[in-house]
This record gives C-alpha cells, structure tokens and sequence, in this order.
C-alpha cells in the first residue's frame, strides 16, 4: 500500500496571471509527483495541490521565492487517512 | 454480510462488491420500479452497471445521473448508492417523485469508475483516472473528465501520460466513457445529463472547454440557482454557481460538454460537499448528510426538467 506520511496538501492563491502560470509550470513538473486537487485557474482562486513529503521543502521555496501566498491546509495527509480508516473501522462494527 | 434495508449501512464506504451487491438487494426489493442494466464493462473487465427506475412505458424521456468518474471522491458513489434507495422508497410516498417517474425514467450510474475505485480501495487513496495503460508510458490512466468528444485535448487536459488530467490518446478511448456514450446515444431520448463528483461544492453547467456561455445560460444559471438553493436549505451548505469555465477552470473534454453538444440541455455537474479540509477522505459521518441535501438539489432540477420538456 502506498501511504502518505508526512504528504501535506497546501491551499495556493496566486494573486495574478503571471503567478497562475507560473503554478501551471509547477504542475508540468513530473520529478516533483503533485497531485493538484484543484487545479490553477484563475488569479485568486485557490489552487490545492498534494505535495509528497520528500518535495515539500523545494515546492515551498519555489512558492516563497516567487510570492506566492499559500497555507497548508492538511498537515498529514496519511493521518487524515488513517482516521477515516479508524471511522470506517467503527462504522462496520 | 449487509443486506436489505434494515442492515446496509449507507453511512460507510463500501468495497465495489458491496456496492454491487447493494444494488441486486434493492432491485430484489422493489422489482416493480427497478432494474439493473450493464451497459459495458471497465478496462479491467468489471461490469458498468446501471439502475434504472421506471414505471413502465417504451422508451420514455430520461435522466441520467453518474457518480464516481473520479475514482477517489468516495462520497460521490455512496451519495449515489442512498439516492438510490431514497428513490425507490420515496416512490408512492413523494408527489413530486410520483408525478416525475410516471412520465420519465431515471438511470443511475453508481460507479462510473469501477477500476479507478478499486485501486483507490486497495492502493492508492487518492487515484482519480481510469485503470488503461498508455503505450510507450509507464504511466498508467486517463483522466475519463478529460476523454469525451468536447473540446478533445485542448485546454485544461494534459498530453502526459503522468498527469492526473490526462486527456488519453483520443476521444472516447476509455471504455467507461465510451459505454455511457453508446448508451445515451442508443437510448435517445435523455433529456437530462447530470454528473456528480465532490470536491469544494460547486454546482455547475457548461461549458468547461470553452469560456464563452452556451445559448441556454440564462435558463440553466436560474435551474442551478434554484437547486443549489434547495440542497443549501438543509444544512446551509454553501454551494457556488456559474459555467465550469467561469467557476472552477477551463477544462476540456469533460461529460456535461459534451451532453450538452450533443443535444441533452439540462446538463449539470455537481461538486459536492467537501471543504478540502479533509480533501477527498469526507468523514463517514458526513455521507448521509452529504446525500440529503444532494438529494433536494437533484429533485429541484429532476422538478424543472420534467415540467419543462422539449
């Protein structure tokens, strides 16, 4: 099973169009395996991408150095999996 | 083992089995409204199977609703699975539900990606395409919201095998796409296409391939007012409104785009509760909330379609 330790899903709101492409060349980006949840739209509308966590450290310097806002809107996502499995769990008992 | 009314419970996730087992036990129940029909098989073999609620008549005005295209938004197929039920036990209880199936039929697509769910069951959580394999990549799926003949392969779709919105080699190249394509087509007379998926509660209408509004804008912008108004009325559920263009992003080769083109005007498409703080692992105990207040927005549109024919 592949699990999710330590992934992290940042909300990111690119301000502009230049930001909005430049979001869009982070998705082409392969090697960096995001799994974008909502993709880049518009300027302020909110793009959430899964980030594994071997790559969190490069994408957030890439948002950072670019300035784009972003939070981090699930902390772990294998622990948000793993709750939900504990409630599917109870649910079948 | 589940079984019947008074032991599923619709408030769980559920293997494909069960689910397929669900629906054979709710057509056992109420043999006089519902069938099940395969309508193909996914990439892996496994059967499509949709419900179909009718009360008789030949080839009567239709609504097709599918859920789950999207493999991991699992609340999608377990909305779908007690919309069900609510349908067949609602029937002779609900006037407007009544007045609806005595003159239309309604298919219902439960799991619309069977292979993509079971590997999201059994692998990886968050898969969202199909199960087929590219030649030359050892990337494997397509995005089956990004394979339908509309706007094929242009903006919003990747051309990479590896991306989760890849367009596939071509239009209709995934079966599971195909199936319900040959089926809608076969059967004629659909006049209402609605999809369901869930990811931050939009309720949206055509076009994504394009940004420019379709001729019946102003109709569908009021239906999905009023709907999206109605599902709101239970829990306050906030819901956004508009073409899928305007309120999410430019994307090609989705199904409502295509339904819509191809002639069925009451095409929608649902995003259905999911704040994206938990992303797409909406708690357990979210799921029959989550159908409730579905379930008005589908009957608010399911009120409009039969009162408006065309």
């Amino acid at each position: 099973l592949e699990t999710f330790a330590g992934d992290q899903v940042l909300r990111v709101e690119p301000c502009n169009e230049e930001q909005v492409q430049l979001l869009k060349r982070l998705r082409a980006q392969q090697p960096l395996q995001l799994n974008f949840w909502r993709f880049p739209s518009f300027p302020n509308e909110p793009a959430d991408v899964q980030v594994p966590f071997a790559n969190l450290q490069n994408v957030k310097v890439f948002l950072e150095s670019h300035q784009i806002k972003y939070s981090i809107m699930i902390e772990d996502v294998q622990a948000a999996v793993d709750e939900e499995r504990r409630e599917m769990d109870l649910n079948q008992r | 083992r589940e079984r019947g009314r008074n032991s599923f419970n619709y408030g769980a996730y559920h293997p494909l089995e069960t689910i397929y087992q669900a629906m054979d036990d709710l057509v056992a129940e109420y043999p006089q409204l519902v069938s099940k029909q395969q309508i193909g098989e996914s990439y892996e073999k496994r059967p499509l199977y949709v419900l179909k609620f009718s009360t008789g008549g030949k080839n009567r005005p239709a609504i097709w609703i599918d859920a789950g295209i999207h493999a991991r938004e699992w609340v999608t197929q377990a909305t779908a699975l007690w919309t069900a039920r609510k349908i067949a036990s609602d029937y002779g209880y609900d006037p407007s539900l009544d007045s609806l199936l005595n003159t239309m039929d309604v298919f219902l697509l439960v799991v619309a990606n069977p292979d993509g769910y079971v590997f999201s069951h059994t692998e990886n959580r968050m898969w969202r395409k199909t199960r087929s394999k590219t030649p030359g990549s050892l990337c494997v799926g397509v995005d089956p919201n990004r394979n339908w003949d509309a706007g094929f392969g242009g903006p919003g779709a990747s051309n990479d095998p590896c991306s989760d919105s890849y367009h596939g080699p071509s239009a209709n190249s995934e079966v599971e796409v195909r199936s319900v394509v040959d089926f809608i087509k076969s059967h004629g007379n659909v006049k209402a296409f609605i999809s369901i998926h869930s990811y931050s509660q939009l309720l949206m209408y055509p076009y994504g391939y394009t940004c420019t509004n379709i001729k019946d804008h102003a109709e569908l912008d009021n239906v999905a007012k009023m709907a999206a108004n109605a599902l709101t009325s239970l829990y306050g559920t906030q819901y956004k409104v508009g073409p899928i263009c305007s309120v999410i992003y430019q994307a090609s080769g989705g199904s409502i785009d295509w339904s819509y083109d191809y002639g069925i005007k009451y095409s929608f498409a649902f995003e259905l509760r999911d704040t994206g703080r938990h992303g797409f692992l909406l708690p357990a105990s979210q799921i029959i909330p989550t159908a409730q207040e579905t379930w008005l927005g589908l009957k608010s549109i399911f009120e409009h379609v039969r009162d408006h024919p065309y």
